[in-house]
């Protein structure tokens, strides 16, 4: 019978406990798409943001935090921000 | 595609660009390709043009680096952020990154170039066979000195071609060492290694001494990591360790129980349970060329794309024939616009290459030969300015000298003037042979004694001395006590009053200016004294405080410390064009 997995902390790692809405978020600010004035009003601002993204990077514009969404910011990428604050 | 704001681009079109270090994944001849290529993917498409600095401030400063790296954005381990690069501008502005916790290939799994064997330097060839097995990676079979090596065709039993894979035990990069093998064991701050090392480093390269004691010797280098190494982790550049326990079960090739990425990872020691040692797996890894390609893009004034398959969209994605979207091409060529003219074509002889008089240009001479035209806009263009007249134009100057708080720049028969005080006016060109009727057309050095204000003009093997109106010469340069076989004065620097440093490729002399004599214990070898700057210098000169060697466009600025302060164009930082 299968095992079930155990998930370890591999020493030296660069620790990514992050929820999925957390590395969203990280993402969103990261690239620009969540901007300093907007973090008062989160919500509403997460979910512009969100279009924003989708939108700039050619994807589904839901402005929901989807699983092609999550996929995308998971993705290798530059560092350069594609938004500029 | 999109630019920066404010459309930051270069000023000029022959950008620079430096290498300042290596990633171990690659030979750094297959990093200095991936590199060239990726900047002759902009060069194709405008007339830009990527020249490579070994020394000093070039444009593009291209480096690998973890983490925190000596900027406010650090990478971020393996995957997630692969590079980042600066738009145009001064300092760090124009310099690329690459994060080298990532595993560095040409984007299809481990690159391995070969030493030696009889391959000529060849990839390895994966898998290959040898003595009827399959082999995906360099083996150390078939060997009694541990040396890795791999097939360069698909069978070695047939073909019989190969070559040694990178170790330690064949080489090293960078470091002090000249690509010196690693000596093992041998000894760092009274510690003895059996091999590579991360102690003694922040950066978490491996290294290795080259001699048995690192600490009387002080000779390293940088350890290359074997095609087998795994990435990251805590074992970086060890190889897996098959089998290895893992919470008591044994595995017998890399996996990714014990993660929720689905990361293949394997030990680096028999026991994960124990030691706790171990890395990623190598994978197909990034490729440094197209990564490359697109940072040199954000290095040359574009930002990211929306279209999904340019080169410039954020996200990474291998493509085998490489072919620069349409985007990409629109936005550079707004940037720079098209590539106009012929391509290279093998040097022919122009007015830059002897130093002897040339006739006056003829109308014929002037005059475009053929329209410049561009598929684009099939557009005929001409030069709207006459080369000959424009010092903006000229290339490598005969000497240059600052004469009575001026900078004088000569050539062919003609001179300009640049004001150090007027905001750089350029003013010219005037005729040498007004102002100095006895000297010829080429003029290849020439000061200002600082105490008696007379001029020396030096021109092949003779030279000349004005002051005022009066002239004497001239005079052979075995006058001055120099050598029948120097056959030029290349450059002159004023040392104090009555002394002054005359050049000619690896040696220099000290003249006495009174007494027109060379002292004794001259010539001495221009490196020994002026390390750093190119001993096949043409125009050395001393302007404003500071030593200028010139070499083709660019110059070495090195202060009185005799350190490289600056290096940059005499077009664009001197005259301002």
């Amino acid at each position: 019978a299968p095992l079930k997995s155990v998930f370890v902390t591999f020493p030296g790692e660069i620790l990514k406990n992050m929820t999925d809405q957390e590395f969203a978020n990280s993402y969103l600010e990261r690239f620009g798409y969540l901007n300093l004035e907007e973090r008062s009003t989160r919500l509403a601002s997460k979910s512009k943001a969100l279009l924003r993204m989708q939108r700039h990077l050619g994807l589904p514009e839901t402005g929901e935090l989807n699983t092609e969404t999550l996929s995308a910011m998971k993705q290798p990428r530059c560092g350069v921000p594609d938004i500029r604050n | 595609y999109q630019t920066f704001t404010g459309d930051l681009k270069w000023d000029h079109n022959d950008i620079t660009y430096r290498i300042l270090n290596y990633s171990p994944d690659m030979d750094p001849s297959v990093i200095d390709d991936a590199f060239a290529r990726a900047f002759k993917v902009w060069s194709e498409v405008t007339p830009l043009t990527f020249t490579r600095l070994y020394s000093g401030t070039a444009d593009i400063m291209v480096s690998f680096g973890k983490l925190d790296h000596g900027d406010p954005y650090p990478f971020d381990g393996k995957d997630g952020l692969l590079a980042h690069a600066y738009p145009p501008g001064e300092g760090i502005q124009g310099d690329a990154h690459f994060d080298d916790d990532e595993f560095w290939t040409l984007g299809t799994g481990p690159a391995v170039k070969t030493r030696y064997g009889n391959a000529e330097g060849a990839m390895c060839h994966f898998p290959f066979l040898f003595e009827g097995k399959s082999y995906s990676s360099c083996t150390t079979e078939g060997r009694s000195d541990n040396l890795p090596w791999c097939s360069t065709t698909a069978n070695f039993d047939t073909d019989k071609k190969y070559g040694f894979c990178p170790s330690e035990l064949l080489y090293t990069f960078s470091g002090n060492s000249d690509g010196a093998a690693c000596v093992f064991p041998f000894v760092f701050l009274g510690e003895t290694y059996n091999k590579c090392t991360t102690e003694g480093r922040s950066d978490g390269y491996r290294w290795c001494a080259t001699t048995s004691n690192f600490d009387k010797d002080k000779k390293y280098g940088f350890c290359p990591n074997r095609d087998t190494a795994v990435i990251g982790g805590n074992s970086e550049g060890e190889p897996c360790e098959f089998p290895f326990t893992f919470l008591g079960k044994t595995y017998d090739s890399c996996t990714s129980e014990g993660r929720g990425d689905g990361k293949l990872w394997c030990a680096t020691t028999s026991s994960y349970d124990r030691d706790q040692k171990w890395g990623f797996c190598p994978d197909r890894g990034y490729s440094l060329f197209l990564v490359a390609a697109h940072e040199f893009g954000h290095a040359l004034g574009l930002d990211h794309s929306n279209i999904r398959d340019a080169l410039m969209y954020p996200m990474y994605s291998y493509e085998e024939d490489f072919h620069l979207h349409q985007d990409d091409i629109a936005g550079i060529q707004y940037l720079y616009g098209p590539k106009t003219g012929p391509d290279p074509t093998p040097p022919q002889p122009t007015d830059e290459s002897p130093k002897t008089p040339t006739p006056p240009p003829t109308p014929s001479a002037e005059t475009p030969k053929t329209p410049v035209t561009t598929p684009d806009t099939a557009v005929t263009t001409s030069r709207p300015i006459d080369p000959s007249q424009d010092a903006c134009e000229v290339n490598q100057f005969d000497a240059i000298s600052e004469i009575q708080g001026e900078l004088h720049l000569f050539k062919d028969g003609q001179y300009w003037r640049v004001s150090a005080q007027r905001n750089g006016e350029i003013k010219g060109p005037f005729p040498i042979a007004d102002k100095w009727p006895a000297l010829p057309a080429t003029i290849d050095t020439a000061f200002e004694d600082l105490l008696t204000k007379k001029i020396f003009f030096f021109s092949g093997k003779r030279f000349w001395v004005y002051h005022g109106q009066n002239v004497l010469g001239p005079r052979s340069l075995e006058k001055l006590g120099l050598g029948s076989d120097v056959d030029q004065i290349v450059g002159a620097i004023q040392r104090g009053k009555g002394k002054v440093l005359l050049f000619n490729g690896e040696n220099y002399w000290r003249m006495d200016v009174k007494a027109q004599s060379i002292d004794k214990g001259y010539p001495r070898y221009t490196d020994e004294v002026f390390g750093g700057v190119p001993v096949d210098s043409h125009d050395v000169f001393l302007y404003k405080g500071s030593y200028y060697f010139c070499r083709d466009h660019f110059y070495w600025q090195m202060n009185s410390r005799h350190q490289v302060s600056r290096v940059g164009y005499v077009k664009y930082d001197i005259l301002k064009c």
